[in-house]
């Protein structure tokens, strides 16, 4: 773990009750290693060690902790500052229609997400929908048909290949039967199809979201600020959800994105079933990412 | 790539920096620098551009140790059937690849046979289905939540006994971290030896391209399951450039066998190494 590799480098230290630049400069290259072996983005670990520097120099040592401890903490504060939700919490109510859309890339577990945020909310007693506007991979139509019988919520599907003609019949059906949280499942897309993130926009034009969701995978590499800064351009997401951090990727992603973007992150998905749907807790991601 | 016209230390950190970028990850991108600085001291190069054609040798070398000729995953041997498992962790690309491979193989005159092994998420018998039937090819499917194993005995007992050239098993996508999940694909390899003993001829590992240093942890944990032959790398038409792959091939020896390059039947590809790396600096 990081503090241990910091702590070897601090062995032959005399404690001198604050840390020196010399302090911070050697355990540089350990965190920059640490957060890049988690998949931060380089660019973010650049910043984000600038800032560490600051802070950390002439930064008291408590007298609880060594030196390498010390420069731990001062890192993993700072990461959890860097992801705070600032109190993010879906706003849904019990007598209007909240919308929202799940963007991402192919396979982050978007039509998952759906059912499991569908789920969630009915438990709290909220009436959902869910809509699928996949109108191009093989049977993800059933797949979200399938999941709303596992989970007894209704799912709107046309015969069209047209999502925005998909969209308005839902919001009719939604208004008819008192829904008070639709939820659209879109296809996987490229950030770089021009034609794909155009659909997306002019859905999000004519449904009018209250929230989008942009679904993110944990594995996720050097891409993720790619990709997320190019979905945020196109379309201004509300904020994130993490999947499959059941898994051991360290999700850096996590950090590259909020970065990137500015958006909280707001759930991670914990496994394939319906209940496995957390919200996102910073301090947790902090100490995971770190490893 | 566009360099500084001199060979110092701001070089090899701008060099570092792309391989870092591109997901080799951190020990990856040490030793190949590490490499590099030294061939070049050896060789007195001078030029920057020399040193960067020294740096896409060093990576080729890499990909192209022990296998210096890259077969075609589309000519394999003669063998009836040739079966082939593809596994991974969830929704890397496993049944759009083995929708892609089964057209390639069926438009190539073979016998395919597709089992849908994924007998859990929902719809992913429909989903393989429909992609056996725009490959113009067989399906071995039970009805959902069946033992995955039963299934899969059972597709590859149907091929042996039918004479198919060639199996494509789908699995259902699991974490590596899942012992229970993992124990299961060992019995699923143990039943598909069971109906022939040589099968499977290969188990194909699906990444997704856009994967960072966790694609290396599957690889060992998916490897130390059941023996992995190679990779697909899918989702190669994005933006991220796989660099992952270099690990898995110096750590664990396993190449890259195929690339996925769309959502399209035909969008699968032999992987080609020198393609590969020379994309890796555009
Ligand atoms: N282990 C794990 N698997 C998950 C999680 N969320 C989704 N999955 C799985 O990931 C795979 C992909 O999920 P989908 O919901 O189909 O993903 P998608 O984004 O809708 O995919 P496309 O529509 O093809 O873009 C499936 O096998 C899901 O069961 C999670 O939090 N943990
Ligand atoms: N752009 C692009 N998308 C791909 C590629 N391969 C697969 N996909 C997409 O990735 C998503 C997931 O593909 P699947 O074949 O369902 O993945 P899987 O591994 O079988 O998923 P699970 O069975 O749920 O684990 C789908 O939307 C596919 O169309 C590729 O090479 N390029
Ligand atoms: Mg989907
Ligand atoms: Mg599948």
């Amino acid at each position: 773990s990081l503090s241990e590799r910091l702590d070897s480098i601090f062995r032959n230290l005399k404690g001198s009750g604050y840390l020196t630049e010399q302090n911070i400069k050697d355990s540089i290259r350990e965190i920059r290693l640490a957060l890049l072996e988690a998949d931060v983005n380089f660019k973010i670990v650049k910043n984000f060690i600038a800032e560490v520097e600051k802070r950390a120099i002439g930064a008291e040592v408590m007298k609880s902790l060594s030196p390498g401890q010390q420069i731990v903490k001062i890192v993993h504060e700072q990461l959890i500052a860097l992801m705070d939700t600032e109190g993010f919490e879906m706003k849904v109510y019990n007598n209007k229609l909240t919308k929202i859309m799940m963007v991402g890339l192919q396979g982050s577990g978007k039509t998952t997400a759906c059912a499991k945020l569908a789920a969630m909310y009915r438990k709290k007693g909220i009436k959902p929908m869910m809509v699928a506007c996949d109108v191009y991979r093989p049977a993800a139509i059933e797949q979200l048909k399938v999941l709303g019988r596992q989970i007894d919520i209704p799912v709107v599907t046309e015969d069209t290949k047209d999502v925005v003609t998909i969209a308005e019949s839902a919001l009719k059906q939604a208004y008819s039967a008192f829904t008070n949280l639709l939820i659209f499942d879109t296809a996987g897309r490229l950030h770089i199809d021009a034609d794909m993130m155009d659909e997306v926009a002019r859905l999000k034009t004519h449904v009018k979201p209250d929230y989008i969701f942009f679904v993110a995978d944990s594995m996720t590499g050097q891409d993720a600020v790619t990709v997320a800064s190019e979905f945020y351009k196109k379309l201004e997401f509300d904020a994130v959800i993490l999947t499959k951090m059941d898994g051991d990727a360290r999700g850096g992603a996590a950090l590259s994105i909020k970065a990137v973007t500015g958006r909280p992150l707001a759930y991670v998905g914990t496994g394939e079933k319906i209940p496995d749907l957390e919200v996102f807790y910073a301090d947790r991601m902090a100490s995971r990412i770190l490893g | 790539v566009k360099v500084r016209g001199v060979v110092d230390d701001q070089l090899y950190e701008d060099l570092e920096e792309i391989l870092i970028k591109n997901d080799c990850g951190t020990e990856m991108a040490e030793r190949i620098i590490t490499s590099l600085r030294k061939e070049v001291k050896e060789d007195r190069i001078t030029d920057p551009e020399v040193v960067q054609i020294y740096l896409v040798d060093i990576m080729q070398n890499i990909l192209f140790k022990d296998i210096p000729d890259e077969s075609d995953f589309f000519q394999p041997p003669a063998l009836q059937p040739y079966v082939i498992a593809f596994v991974g962790v969830n929704g890397t690309g496993k049944t759009t690849t083995i929708g892609k491979v089964a057209n390639r193989f069926a438009q190539s005159g073979k016998k395919v046979l597709i089992v849908a092994g994924d007998t859990f998420r929902a719809a992913a018998i429909d989903q393989v289905a429909i992609w056996a039937e725009r490959a113009g090819v067989h399906i071995m499917r039970s009805e959902p939540e069946r033992d995955p194993a039963s299934v899969i005995y059972d597709g590859v007992a149907s091929a042996v006994a039918k004479k198919y050239d060639i199996v494509l098993i789908d699995t259902a996508g699991r974490q590596h971290t899942k012992e229970r999940l993992m124990k299961e694909l060992q019995k699923i390899d143990r039943v598909i030896k069971k109906a022939c003993p040589e099968a499977p001829h290969e188990t194909i590992l699906v990444v997704d391209s856009t994967t960072g240093q966790n694609a290396i942890s599957q690889a060992k944990h998916f490897d130390e399951a059941i023996k992995l032959t190679g990779l697909a790398l899918t989702k190669f038409d994005g933006t991220a450039k796989g660099g992952i792959i270099f690990n898995i091939k110096q750590n664990l020896e396993i190449p890259v066998r195929l690339l996925g390059v769309g959502e399209q039947i035909e969008d699968i590809e032999n992987f080609h190494t020198v393609r590969f790396v020379k994309a890796f600096f555009t």
